[in-house]
């Protein structure tokens, strides 16, 4: 059987947010090791990888590996029934065709459960590559979400330019043109409000604001955000998710037709 | 004028 109980859902409450703009359904491996989804948005322009170790579990029984197709907007509609305060167990049998989630209130004085029907999905697993990336910068997560609020007032597209000097946010349309600088930060200061910029090359990219905006539905998960560039190849912007997993999008660029 | 890639472009189906 697979048993995994957290007992703060309030942070699968949140990872659900996080990938409910981008993703219809997904499937969910679960394993000794723990819980992994990867799944492109319907586009294919952009591709979400969730990893949620078992060790980060309050409880956790993976008895043989499952893989569970999920409606996302179904998981989001039940997860949005549980308080922040619950804890939740997710529970399924050997060769499912349901899970169950069960919310119970701190002093166990409400229990609810919620069975939801798997779907069978034709999985496509990608192989992401091994990439060094030649800036890596290391961000507020509120801080970028504002950036890509703002500036997508005034194009469908952001440029992030990386250099030693800092970060740059650009967005350029019929309005007019927007430009955000980050500069790094001393390193005495606060970690979360920290910008740090580790950068081997200069790097310029441009991307859609309308992926970016979805990306930042994570910024609840942590108080940082990392984005990792290299030239002509997929943009990583990646959140922690507290003692337990990250959360990472990937997301092709635009080019010059 | 700039074409949006795909992701698929990138990483390979394994």
């Amino acid at each position: 059987m697979f048993e995994a109980r957290l007992v703060q859902s309030v942070i699968l409450k949140k990872v659900l947010e996080a990938i409910k703009d981008l993703l219809t359904e997904a499937t969910f491996e679960c394993s000794d090791c723990g819980i992994q989804l990867q799944a492109m948005d319907n586009a294919h322009v952009s591709l979400v990888s969730l990893n949620l170790r078992s060790d980060g579990f309050d409880k956790y029984r993976c008895d043989r590996n499952l893989s569970m197709g999920m409606s996302v907007p179904c998981m989001s509609k039940i997860l949005r029934c549980a308080s922040s305060e619950d804890t939740v167990t997710l529970r399924a049998w050997d060769n499912p065709d349901t899970i169950v989630f069960v919310f119970e209130s701190p002093n166990r004085d409400k229990i609810s459960e919620y069975e939801m029907k798997l779907i069978n999905l034709d999985q496509e697993h990608l192989g992401i590559p091994e990439t060094l990336y030649s800036c890596v910068v290391k961000m507020p997560s509120q801080e970028f979400a504002r950036i890509c609020r703002d500036l997508s007032q005034f194009g469908d597209a952001m440029t992030i330019a990386c250099s030693k000097e800092g970060i740059k946010f650009s967005a350029a349309g019929d309005y007019g043109t927007a430009n955000v600088k980050l500069a790094q930060t001393a390193e005495t200061e606060n970690q979360e409000e920290a910008v740090v910029v580790e950068m081997k090359e200069p790097v310029k990219l441009t991307f859609s604001c309308r992926y970016l905006n979805s990306f930042v539905k994570a910024t609840p998960l942590c108080a940082q955000v990392q984005l990792s560039m290299s030239a002509e190849v997929p943009l990583v912007c990646e959140y922690q998710i507290g003692e337990i997993g990250h959360i990472r999008y990937y997301l092709a660029p635009k080019i010059d037709d | 004028k700039m074409a949006q890639r795909t992701i698929t472009s990138f990483f390979t189906r394994t």
